[in-house]
């Protein structure tokens, strides 16, 4: 479902460049829990953000789903990503003057639900997310960095998107917030979604099915 | 140094009101290094954020170097921070129009250090928090997770305050870089500043001399 080809990604800053990513190459199938590990720094974001079609990549080719991304424009680009991956970022990016139920609601607007859909179904997410309904009407600045960190993994579910990509879901929880968090994607995977998961977290491996370690923009490691 | 008596912070939503903190009290003497622990939600922040001088108590005391911070305006708040106090941000609050560097200068500035001198702590300070030299010239926004969250770190430690305030400094630093971070405050404590770090990282225990949990707004154990 994921293909990715000796993906290069670099930066240009000034007249150096930074090789983020200098050729990686992996498989994912439909179905798997994948975890990408590696020291800060090492290119997990930037290979995450390649495969859930919000950069492209220098050289090289990702495939989702057999669709060449480095091909696509922006809207098609878009209509990919809409259609196939929710996205948890690793800095929740969620948008300060909507409330954390008006977030969670923004992809559901896209696939044009009711108004009243959308409010019971972003609930929902929010309660499998272990968010407490008494936040529903709180601003991201009106949430503690756990909570905020739960809205975003809710609204990457809102549309029950086949591809769920996570850049370190559970930094800002405590160890039974987290793993229940992990229960909750574990559970999906296990419904048939297939997961990429960015972490620090060593206990990763308790869940997901094959582990790739990042080191400077380079794949050093693969287990199955 | 610091001693919380009674703090109550409630917050007003509309007609209701949230109570993140419901009467705390603790006393942290100079050179302790105390661990805050506890669930996402539970308080913490809110907790620093008033012993760090950026918020008040709704009730009760704060008292820092035996002033009672419930009394000073805004501009004595902004005095004891500036000369007391480095925060590590849960969120970084970096500027994100001005480079890793500047980042970390900026403190620096209001002391009055000129520029070349500035430039030279600020290095050190960076490589203090583990960051590569090559980084200093990026913005936020070309930097990893981890990476910004080491120029948060250095920028606490520019003026060499007497009192560091950490909120989950580790949260997106894989272990390696998390156990250099720590290995790094354990050192500043030893040379007698006073640590106070919120974590959700159990192995905050190898390090810390108390530590204190806290559950919806209480004081549910503190261990020293
Ligand atoms: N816009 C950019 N311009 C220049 N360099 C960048 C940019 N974005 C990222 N980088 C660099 O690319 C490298 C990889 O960044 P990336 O965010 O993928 O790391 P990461 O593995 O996710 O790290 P962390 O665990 O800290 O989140 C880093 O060295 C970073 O400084
Ligand atoms: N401005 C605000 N308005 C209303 N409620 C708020 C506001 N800021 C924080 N809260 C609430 O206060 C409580 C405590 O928040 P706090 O940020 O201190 O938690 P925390 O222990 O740091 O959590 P985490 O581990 O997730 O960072 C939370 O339930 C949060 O929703
Ligand atoms: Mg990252
Ligand atoms: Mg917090």
């Amino acid at each position: 479902i994921v293909e990715v080809n000796n993906a290069v990604r670099t930066y240009r800053m000034g007249s150096s460049k930074v090789h983020a990513l200098k050729g990686v190459s992996f498989e994912v199938r439909e179905g798997d829990f994948l975890a990408i590990m590696g020291s800060s720094g090492s290119g997990k974001s930037t290979m995450l953000n390649l495969i859930g079609c919000l950069d492209k990549p220098t050289k090289g080719t990702i495939h989702i789903n057999g669709v060449n991304i480095a091909k696509l424009n922006d809207d098609g680009l878009t209509d990919i990503r809409r259609d196939n991956i929710g996205f948890i970022f690793q800095q929740f990016n969620l948008i300060p003057t909507l409330t954390a139920l008006e977030n969670v609601e923004i992809p559901m607007i896209f696939k044009r639900l009711g108004p009243q859909k959308r409010r019971k179904k972003a609930l929902k997410m929010l309660e499998l997310a272990q968010l407490g309904r008494e936040y529903a009407t709180h601003k991201p600045g009106e949430l503690s960095g756990g909570q905020q960190q739960r809205v975003a993994i809710a609204r990457a579910l809102a549309n029950d998107p086949p591809i769920i990509l996570a850049d370190e879901p559970t930094g800002n929880l405590d160890s039974k917030t987290g793993k229940g968090v992990m229960e909750l994607l574990s559970d999906l995977n296990r419904k048939g979604k297939t997961l990429i998961v960015v972490t620090h977290d060593p206990k990763i491996i308790e869940y997901s099915n094959t582990t790739i370690y990042l080191q400077d923009g380079e794949v050093v490691d693969e287990i199955d």
